[in-house]
């Protein structure tokens, strides 16, 4: 699963 | 950013402003419960905590600075400068039901077991079932003003968006995430309802009232 480390939804 | 992304933060931005007009204008909070309200000024709270260390663009601090800051406002208006509108006997329900069960959660199942994971994790938890004190206000007093509607559709539109949104990420990027998604599912399903009666009375005219 890629999981973005920095979360860039709101 | 896809369409659908910006559409569901648009959509959620609307229905913060129309429901912060709403009391303003009317100078009421009646038919609003403040329980849900609460529970949101929560989930932004926790989840923008990496507000100052986590910069991703312009419009995305923009905005978490608006959510919070309309969410407080929100807050202070039910509970403090129109308190005298407030519906304190219909607005009963009892949030440790979601605060507790959405914490637990949030422990059990995440991504990375660290402070700001976790509560990021419950403020996708605790958001998906926030509307639950608002949605019971209304089944228990029958029927919502049409402004009301108006801002529990766009509410509602804003998760059903960010679905098709992270549909976009997934065939598009392979990104998927299946807490929020999860989550999003569900708090989607829980609108269904008042998305059918949405449909089918308020926007032909009719007011959103409950059958007896």
């Amino acid at each position: 699963q890629v999981i973005l480390k920095k979360k860039d939804e709101l | 950013m896809n369409v659908f992304r910006f559409l569901g933060d648009l959509s959620h931005l609307v229905a913060i402003v129309i429901l912060l007009l709403k009391i303003w204008k009317t100078r009421s909070c009646s038919g609003i419960s403040g329980r849900s309200q609460i529970l949101f000024a929560i989930v932004f709270t926790t989840r923008y905590l990496d507000l100052f260390s986590n910069f991703i663009s312009v419009y995305n601090t923009s905005m978490k600075i608006v959510y919070i800051t309309c969410s407080y406002a929100t807050v202070y208006l039910i509970y403090g400068k129109f308190k005298a509108t407030y519906d304190f006997n219909h607005d009963t329900f009892r949030i440790e039901f979601l605060l507790v069960p959405s914490a637990i959660l949030a422990f059990l199942v995440n991504h990375d077991f660290s402070p700001l994971e976790i509560l990021w994790t419950f403020s996708i938890y605790l958001e998906s079932v926030a509307i639950l004190p608002q949605l019971f206000l209304v089944s228990k007093t029958g029927e919502a003003e049409t402004i009301t509607s108006h801002y529990l559709f766009a509410l509602g539109s804003y998760r059903l968006l960010y679905l098709l949104n992270w549909l976009w990420r997934y065939f598009s990027q392979g990104f998927y995430d299946l807490i929020a998604l999860l989550s999003g599912i569900l708090q989607t399903v829980l609108y269904c309802d008042f998305f059918y009666l949405y449909i089918s009375k308020v926007l032909k005219g009719k007011k959103l009232s409950l059958p007896a």
